[in-house]
């Protein structure tokens, strides 16, 4: 299974509608300090069910709606589509592609959506589970991860190999 | 449960010292479990020895060795409990260019198996992309995304 | 005691709104205290708008932005308590070139004042330092010292 | 007041004597991962009587004597010379130049010279409290000194201000 595309509209600094296409190889993302690039990596996390805002960098959930700037004003809903190439058959789903879609309001409520059929979190988070997709498999690696991963006491190191086990 | 978590740190364990060798060029690393050793809750020290070095914990290394140190042991887990795809977000910054070409060389192969998305400031983890995005902020506090090539990118990119 | 909080408190405040418009090329900070403002144990929030965004709370920015405040926040508190000699070392690590650029100019400024040792990878950094000293280590294990030129470096040094 | 030169011997990986020139603006200090770079800034905190081994990066105070590696065995002593200029009266000691020395032992001593002279520990400090070049002015800022102020808590921040007034 690999990523296809991720479409982001709304979602913190992506305040137009934008589409990345991956290459099942390796995709780079540069540019300037604050740019997006990171945004672009919770954009990932936050479809695919992310409920943490630590891991969001928010401290609200409605922090992922773009919040305007000195020239635009703010939106009311951030959506982000994840698709997925299921060839391999990799998610327990009878589809070749998947598509995970999540839209935030600034009620504080989600939607979800799996292949445009509206679903429950948990059902998006039963799927990416049985793939090993799940929020702590060290999919994403976020910016501070490494400061982290280096101040882990050695009781905290062994929890890292428990959830790998 | 306790027989899962050895052999489990047996795997990570090798994987670790196979990718802090791949990583630095050389030396070696191992995982050490604190005393008792059989104790349900004893912890996983990291001692490490960067090429021509000696032996020693991974708190009197320096900045750049510490990072690759720790990409190594992700990179372990990884290799133990594999996912389909990976984002990495900058984990290369504190390497110098050897090392920086060394972790490159490395994500090439592993890409072969496992999609890669990394978000990086290095030419030569850039080089070895398959595709390049370029993320640019204008004076409107918005992102904007364009297709690059390695040419597009200026010479002197870090 | 008090007294002599608020005085540093405010004299801090305004070195740290001028340190980060200088770095940031535009864009404004504060220092809030948190409420009760008057309380002897009150915080320092640090609220922080890079150039065309809004204000937020430092939690906020991206790596490169908090690690910039960061040092402006630092900058400020030299400015109040000066020193004869500063060493930084790389604290310019996550910073893009054009962030890089405008921190190594106002080093630069400083520097008429203030003596510098300044470790760092970064090319603009190196290009405005009177001296350049290269470490290396060969295979055992020690480390020597060379003095450089700017023309000794290779072109693409971070 | 500005720094001189500094001279290094047996101290972490100087294992050779080594001398670094400044000049009074600004110097640069490169190389790769591992060369040395930050064991010169922790000399130079070694010298002007560090005692805290976290700010070292050591475990115990011996750790500063170079180890040995693959190719040379361990060494007894580490010295540290740090040569300040003195002609604007900063250090309230009448020499227009002035040497701080350190001496290190395995067994965790420590000698303290100034100009040569034998000193103990708390004159090098006092020394240098009057310069305002003491433990926490700032004057030395590590590598995980920007990773260490973003993760302050408000509280904490106030703390830095407090030691500033
Ligand atoms: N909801 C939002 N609305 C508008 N702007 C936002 C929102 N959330 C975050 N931002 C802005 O996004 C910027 C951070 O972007 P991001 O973390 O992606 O940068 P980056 O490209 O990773 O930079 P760096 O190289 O410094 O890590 C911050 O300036 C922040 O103010
Ligand atoms: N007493 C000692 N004897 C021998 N080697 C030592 C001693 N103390 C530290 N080292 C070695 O010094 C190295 C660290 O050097 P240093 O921190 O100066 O690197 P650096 O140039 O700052 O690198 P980076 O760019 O990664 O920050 C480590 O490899 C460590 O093993
Ligand atoms: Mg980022
Ligand atoms: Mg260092």
């Amino acid at each position: 299974m690999h990523l296809r595309r991720l479409e982001m509209q709304g979602f913190k600094t992506f305040a137009t509608r934008t589409v990345l296409e991956f290459t099942p190889g390796m995709t780079a993302i540069v540019g300037p300090n604050g740019s997006g690039k990171s945004n672009t990596a919770d954009a990932i996390r936050w479809v695919l069910g992310e409920q943490n805002n630590r891991n969001l960098r928010t401290k609200r959930s409605e922090d992922v709606i773009f919040a305007g700037s000195t020239k635009r004003s703010s939106l009311g809903m951030a959506e982000v589509t994840l698709v997925l190439d299921n060839s391999g058959g990799w998610l327990p789903i009878d589809f070749s592609e998947v598509s995970i879609s999540r839209r935030g309001y600034r009620s504080g409520e989600s939607e979800y959506l799996i292949n445009n059929t509206r679903v429950r979190l948990r059902d998006v988070l039963d799927l990416l589970l049985k793939a090993n997709v799940a929020q702590d498999s060290y999919a994403i690696m976020g910016q501070n991860m490494i400061e982290a991963v280096l101040a882990l006491k050695p009781e905290e190191r062994r929890v890292l190999i428990e959830e790998a086990a | 449960i306790s027989a899962g978590f050895t052999t489990t740190y047996d795997l990570v364990a090798t994987q670790f010292a196979h990718y802090f060798t791949l990583f630095f060029g050389g030396g070696d690393a191992r995982l050490e479990l604190t005393p008792p050793e059989d104790a349900a809750t004893s912890g996983i020290e990291i001692m490490a020895r960067p090429p021509g070095k000696r032996l020693q914990s991974l708190a009197l290394l320096s900045g750049g060795e510490r990072a690759l140190t720790a990409v190594a042991l992700l990179f372990a887990l990884l290799k133990v409990r594999p996912v389909p795809f990976v984002v990495l977000d900058e984990v290369d910054a504190a390497l110098d260019e050897a090392n920086v070409g060394r972790f490159a060389d490395a994500l090439r192969e592993l890409a072969s198996g496992t999609q890669f998305v990394v978000v990086t400031h290095n030419r030569r983890t850039i080089e070895r992309a398959d595709t390049i995005y370029g993320v640019t902020m204008a004076e409107d506090g918005v992102s904007r995304l364009l297709s690059l090539r390695l040419s597009d990118l200026p010479p002197d990119l870090n």
